[in-house]
């Protein structure tokens, strides 16, 4: 009973915890509780719960599932109710996929946990304690402290296959879970005769679209004694490696292996690739990134410091060259990217960042190339193979801050390897 | 010093802007990573000489150092020799606690030896079906075996003594992946 209590009080963070970033539906009302009574009702032209617009706390995004298989575009919010319960937040789930069905407007709900409930549960007794801490992924909730603290065993990275997602442990204790996307721009195609109708080319990225067509991923693991890895494959031509090393030395980092190419472009559509990374950080719109390795530069969405900014292009004008690092922070954390080659890097939505991998464009973009940027190799599109390392930092901590920095350093310079054949024996060696 | 005069020269070239940001026609790209590669691959030589010589208590060992590609999981040495070392060098100004060390090589039993003597701890991890099936790979690697380095000291070298185990058959190329078949 004392367990299921447990759960219950602090069941924002279980299901957070548990499901990442893609929270359903019933962690939105249960953070408010007047709400779960009232089922969500959904405006047919918004797509919001028009009641309570304002505090809806969740956003719409555009973001459209293709399924690979077969190309069709698919509901996405039904698979993630599919499998909800009822009973937690009393929305009734068979009405509220008929309005989303009939409204196909709200694609997707994206859900911050705004307040960290404080949850004042009296000190558990040592056999509690004990009981509650047989299971591995137990949370410990420290009744003084806001902070849900995730016990785990070594703090080396660990992921999640069933809901791809990876759990980068925190300097301090804990860890955060960050899920992550591969998407694809539509690129533009104009005739250059004004900046209005510039071909996204060498010089230029333009997207003809505001929102980036994500693909959907199939995963699986492989786990060892050195090293535990979740391989996701996108399409045939976008797949990734996450790589957790076991080794204690080898701690508080994720590298991400990264294969993209040969893109197609049958279809006439020059497409660019990029990496998103969601986080459940709120950054309030502002990201850092390296300005040629020297100092990081703050970043804000939709800004410039020097002058009023309206914005033809939402996307583009919010992306800014990434030499080794692009980060978000919040008043605690602050997670980061490396990179092992210059990318261009945005941070678009909350929590969010992205990074653009592999472009492949069919139009020349008039700024002195004459030819678009479309590089090939026996007559395919290049194939391109890279690595992200995903860091997260504590603020507070200067040893946090000083691993971060030398962690970028390594990645830029990492070891040099050369290899000899020999007939000599071991002894000899 | 021609070598890295030559590696020196071509790193001029690239600060191009058209090298950094990839604003140049295709040949012209392809060009810069002739150039390139051409002289990493001088500037190794500098490398082969140094260990050698660090190698041999004065005496002539004389190896065939070779650098691998291992952007795309290939590597001639590691894929057909049945004993090979590895030379690990640190750019860096600070030891280096553990390195991940990830070795293409085709589905055996292997066997590391440090340069202490002891035999250390490795996991055989296939390549992704991605990365063999790039078009430009030619490489027989199907598995990657990693192990740990650690404590490699700022600018220095670690060699590997690696081998494969003598009972161990070649096995035929198998798509299940060995992990699950352990487990």
């Amino acid at each position: 009973k004392r367990k299921m209590d447990f759960y219950e009080s602090v069941n924002d963070y279980w299901k957070n915890v548990r499901e990442q970033s893609f929270v359903n539906i019933e962690t939105i009302d249960a953070m408010d509780k007047k709400d779960v009574e009232r089922p969500v009702k959904l405006n047919q032209d918004t797509g919001f719960d028009d009641e309570d617009e304002k505090e809806a706390k969740f956003e719409n995004t555009e973001k459209v599932f293709v399924n690979t298989d077969n190309d069709k575009y698919l509901d996405p919010t039904l698979d993630i109710l599919k499998d909800n319960k009822e009973d937690e937040a009393n929305v009734n789930i068979a009405e509220l996929q008929k309005l989303i069905k009939e409204s196909r407007i709200v694609k997707q709900m994206k859900h911050k946990p705004a307040v960290k409930p404080v949850v004042n549960l009296p000190p558990l007794s040592e056999d509690e304690m004990r009981m509650l801490s047989d299971d591995p992924m137990i949370v410990q909730v420290y009744p003084e402290a806001e902070e849900v603290v995730m016990r785990d065993q070594a703090s080396n990275a660990s992921f999640n296959v069933e809901n791809p997602a990876i759990y980068i442990p925190h300097p301090s204790g804990g860890f955060m879970s960050v899920s992550f996307d591969m998407a694809f721009y539509r690129a533009a195609i104009g005739d250059n005769r004004a900046p209005s109708r510039r071909s996204s080319g060498a010089y230029i990225f333009r997207p003809n679209v505001t929102k980036p067509f994500i693909y959907d991923k199939k995963c699986t693991s492989i786990s060892g004694s050195i090293v535990n890895e979740l391989r996701c494959v996108f399409t045939e031509y976008v797949s990734l490696s996450v790589r957790s090393y076991v080794h204690p030395l080898l701690v508080n980092w994720v590298e991400i292996d990264w294969v993209i190419g040969s893109i197609p472009i049958e279809d006439n559509i020059g497409k660019e690739i990029v990496a998103m990374y969601n986080s459940n950080m709120i950054n309030n719109g502002e990201f850092y990134t390296d300005s040629n390795g020297r100092q990081m530069l703050k970043r804000k969405l939709n800004y410039r410091p020097q002058w009023n900014l309206t914005l033809d292009e939402p996307i583009a004008g919010n992306y800014y060259p990434v030499t080794n690092k692009i980060s978000i922070e919040d008043d605690k954390y602050r997670f980061s990217v490396l990179t092992d080659r210059s990318e261009g890097g945005a941070s678009l939505t909350e929590g969010q960042i992205e990074l653009m991998l592999h472009r492949r464009l069919l139009e020349d973009d008039a700024f002195g190339v004459n030819e678009a940027l479309n590089e090939t190799a026996n007559d395919q599109g290049l194939n391109v193979r890279g690595n992200h390392w995903l860091v997260l930092s504590d603020l507070k901590n200067k040893d946090s801050l000083i691993y971060e920095r030398k962690k970028l350093l390594e990645h830029h310079l990492r070891p040099q390897m050369i290899f000899a054949d020999t007939q000599i024996s071991k002894e000899d060696y | 010093m021609d070598a890295i005069d030559e590696l020196k020269s071509t790193m001029g070239v690239m600060q191009h802007h058209d090298a950094v940001t990839g604003t140049e026609k295709a040949h012209v790209a392809h060009d810069y990573e002739r150039m390139l590669s051409a002289a990493v691959a001088g500037a190794v030589e500098v490398t082969a000489e140094a260990v050698n010589k660090l190698m041999s208590n004065n005496g002539t060992v004389d190896f065939k150092w070779h650098r691998c590609m291992l952007n795309e999981s290939s590597c001639h040495v590691s894929e057909h020799s049945q004993r090979f070392m590895v030379s690990i060098y640190n750019p860096l100004a600070w030891k280096l606690d553990a390195i991940p060390v990830r070795i293409p090589v085709t589905e055996q039993k292997y066997r590391v030896t440090a340069p202490n003597g002891d035999y250390i701890e490795t996991q055989l991890v296939p390549i992704p079906k991605e990365v063999i099936e790039i078009p430009t790979r030619k490489s027989t690697a199907t598995h990657e075996l990693v192990f740990v380095a650690i404590k490699v000291k700022p600018l220095g070298y670690k060699n590997f003594f690696v081998e494969v185990e003598p009972n161990t058959v070649k096995r035929e190329k198998r798509s299940v992946n060995r992990e699950t078949k352990d487990d």
